[in-house]
């Protein structure tokens, strides 16, 4: 049990490896890991507590 | 959006169709809003609703929108440009960034992270109340469900949902008639098992590897069998065990690419779907959007690592009861897509236990011919279809844009295993 080095578990089989690799394979590079938003991005919630929806052309 | 590229969408001005984005507050989460696009049909207002959910899991919806099946496509130069085979064609096109987190929905709260599909399923369910209550001009619309990938997942429990909510007489009637699953991940057990079959079909492995490989296999199906449909650190640990299976294959394929094994991926780069990224960070973009100073996630890695306990769910378990209600579903896949394949997903739609199952394994094949050509295999039986799609991979609208298209409209219209849906209107163009 404390011969953790032969673990049969490759690092590849990682979830975090799995995404970064799922992300990086499509040429994509997303500033943010989630769109969680923080204290600071309180301003962003304004005016969302209702039905938003646009029109767009 | 501004910088559509219209000349090639005969004699319609893009001022006449309907596009519509935005939020709408999910009614059972602390603070999550869900962001949609929303493209009525450039055929008739009267066509089905249908609503995309893209895989990952994490990934947001406008990956399909944009490079699969929806009404454009990205030009280098940032201009849009019309998709002539684009589903729209024949529905009222919906595409959602879920599960909230992903692509430019949010929360403010993280407890609106999902990490099952009872999670994801109960907001996209609210979502559609939502959309429903301010579109109902569209409620009595046949309503379809459709996705790829990890939305094999996502798909079974939604339709369950939808179907639940109306059986309870809960909020709005959706009047669901089908589900479609496109390339994706349903039921473990079996499609973990198929991974090494097809790699050995396609030559990507040796049968020393195959012997060797399959050795992972016995405990991989034991811990997919303890993770079931509701468990938790055994599906973690199955996640572990099985992806080892897949990683062997991959060590000993080389730099191919699994979702097409026709093609290779150059340096660490299977796709180039960054114009995406470009695009939906332009400031004109954003603000005909509305999204404010919201951040684009394309794929969310913090997404797709809280649905770890769910991957090695069994989702097939509950489909037997929505057939058996009339509710339809198509499986299809394209052939030579590694990580979702065919063999897999035809293995479980085989050993679905449900009264049709008999009547279904017995039936033919038949070929789906697209303009006099054969563009794939397809197997049905009463409300079940499986189409194996030629020439494909994992994204078969990307591949076969033409082929798809048809294979909606006559599924939609419960003419799959016929020819083409609108005969009628291929007699007066004649």
């Amino acid at each position: 049990p404390d011969d953790h080095h032969h673990l049969p578990l490759p690092r590849s089989t990682f979830p975090s490896v799995q995404a970064g690799k799922l992300i990086r394979e499509l040429n994509l590079f997303p500033a943010k890991d989630v769109n969680v938003l923080r204290d600071g991005d309180a301003g962003l919630l304004d005016g969302r507590n209702r039905i938003v929806e646009k029109r767009f052309r | 959006f501004p910088n559509v590229v219209d000349d090639e969408f005969g004699g319609v001005s893009v001022e006449d169709l309907g596009h519509h984005a935005g939020y709408y507050k999910i009614a059972n989460s602390h603070a999550a809003r869900m962001f949609y696009f929303f493209f009525e049909s450039r055929n008739s207002k009267k066509d089905p609703v249908v609503i995309w959910l893209t895989g990952g899991p994490g990934c947001s919806s406008e990956l399909a929108m944009f490079y699969e099946n929806g009404p454009f496509t990205i030009a280098d130069n940032m201009s849009l440009v019309w998709n002539p085979y684009g589903w729209d064609k024949a529905s009222n096109l919906l595409y959602v960034d879920q599960p909230i987190g992903t692509g430019f929905s949010f929360s403010s709260d993280i407890r609106d992270i999902r990490h099952n599909e009872q999670g994801v399923s109960n907001d996209l369910y609210d979502f559609l109340q939502a959309f429903f209550s301010e579109h109902p001009e569209f409620v009595n619309n046949e309503f379809y469900i459709t996705g790829e990938s990890y939305a094999g997942h996502y798909i079974p429990a939604f339709a369950a949902r939808v179907h639940q909510g109306n059986k309870a007489k809960e909020g709005i009637h959706i009047n669901l008639k089908g589900f479609a699953i496109g390339n994706g991940l349903t039921d473990p057990a079996i499609q973990y098992g198929a991974y090494t079959d097809y790699a050995l079909d396609m030559g990507l492995i040796k049968q020393s590897d195959y012997n060797r490989i399959n050795k992972v296999l016995p405990v991989c199906e034991m811990a997919i069998k303890l993770c079931g449909t509701d468990g938790t650190v055994s599906c973690m640990a199955s996640y572990f065990v099985c992806n080892s299976i897949f990683s062997s294959i991959m060590s000993r394929a080389g730099d191919i690419n699994y979702y097409d094994i026709r093609k290779k991926c150059e340096g660490s780069l299977c796709y180039d779907f960054s114009n995406l990224e470009k695009f939906l960070n332009l400031k004109s973009v954003r603000d005909s959007l509305g999204v404010g100073d919201i951040s684009f996630v394309s794929c969310s890695p913090t997404v797709y690592q809280a649905m770890l306990m769910d991957w090695m769910r069994n989702l097939e378990a509950g489909i037997p009861a929505l057939l058996e209600d009339g509710i339809k579903l198509l499986v299809y896949a394209g052939e030579y897509d590694l990580i979702c394949n065919w063999l897999g997903n035809s293995r479980w739609v085989h050993a679905m236990e449900w009264s049709g199952q008999k009547d279904f394994v017995a039936s033919s094949e038949v070929p789906f011919e697209v303009d006099g050509s054969e563009a794939g295999v397809l197997r049905s039986h009463g409300p079940l279809a499986f189409l194996k799609v030629n020439n494909a991979g994992h994204m078969v609208p990307m591949d076969q844009p033409k082929a798809s298209l048809e294979m909606l409209k006559r599924w939609t219209h419960g003419k799959l295993s016929e020819g083409t849906a609108y005969p009628e209107k291929l007699v007066s163009e004649m």
